[in-house]
């Protein structure tokens, strides 16, 4: 465990307490996208199936079950809850996301570094996080005004995968790990998807003025 | 083994 991967992780987990500090708080999930939610436990299902067969630490399948409750927790309160549920942005929540599921299988059939049950799935989460925020962002052009709480959980939530590319580094220089191409590239693709997002993020903190996303 | 492809982080 290095310091970047540490920080990574916990701004990870600030952008989700963030995220549940909005939804139980205000009881509003206007402007979440419900998608990209439904992505993400995808991914954490099919990149923690090593939870109960393989043990690192107590942080380890401490943080994987955190991430795996809040998701689930999350999509949850989006659907079923009587109240947040009736505030979802159904109408802009358009994007096609099944599309992604599918891209991500095919090309972690295609491209993966052991073709074993485990492996193919692990890839498979890394390609399907890499686009995982395309609904969400896609739904924030569509937002008129978007609220502060919203902004503060994309923001961090990309925050922590520029993160993650640093602890690659890290570990790449000082732990001498051979160069892995699929993290790589996955985690590089992902941060480059918040690259305008991060701008206009940091233009609105900056001029102290309302975030928008130009459509 | 898995750790050396980063299976030990989240």
């Amino acid at each position: 465990m290095n310091l970047f991967r540490l920080l990574g992780d916990m701004t990870h987990l600030l952008s989700i307490v963030v995220l549940l500090l909005k939804i139980r708080t205000v009881k509003s999930c206007a402007g979440i996208s419900l998608k990209t939610q439904e992505l993400y436990v995808i991914v954490f299902l099919t990149r923690y199936l090593d939870l109960f067969t393989k043990y690192y630490s107590v942080y380890n399948t401490a943080m994987k079950l955190v991430f795996l409750g809040t998701s689930i927790g999350i999509v949850w309160y989006m659907r079923y809850h009587k109240v947040v549920k009736q505030t979802y942005s159904k109408d802009e929540d358009t994007f096609k996301h099944y599309f992604l599921i599918l891209l991500s299988i095919i090309l972690a059939l295609l491209i993966h570094r052991a073709f074993d049950v485990i492996e193919v799935l692990w890839t498979f989460s890394l390609y399907l996080e890499a686009v995982a925020i395309l609904p969400q962002l896609v739904l924030l052009q569509k937002s008129r005004n978007i609220d502060t709480l919203t902004g503060d959980y994309v923001f961090l939530l990309g925050a922590y995968r520029a993160l993650y590319i640093l602890n690659w580094v890290y570990r790449f220089l000082m732990e001498n790990h051979k160069f892995r191409w699929i993290p790589w590239i996955s985690g590089l693709v992902q941060t480059a998807l918040y690259a305008d997002f991060f701008y206009y993020y940091i233009k609105s903190w900056k001029n102290r003025e309302k975030l928008k996303l130009p459509a | 083994d898995y750790d050396e492809d980063f299976h030990d982080e989240l």
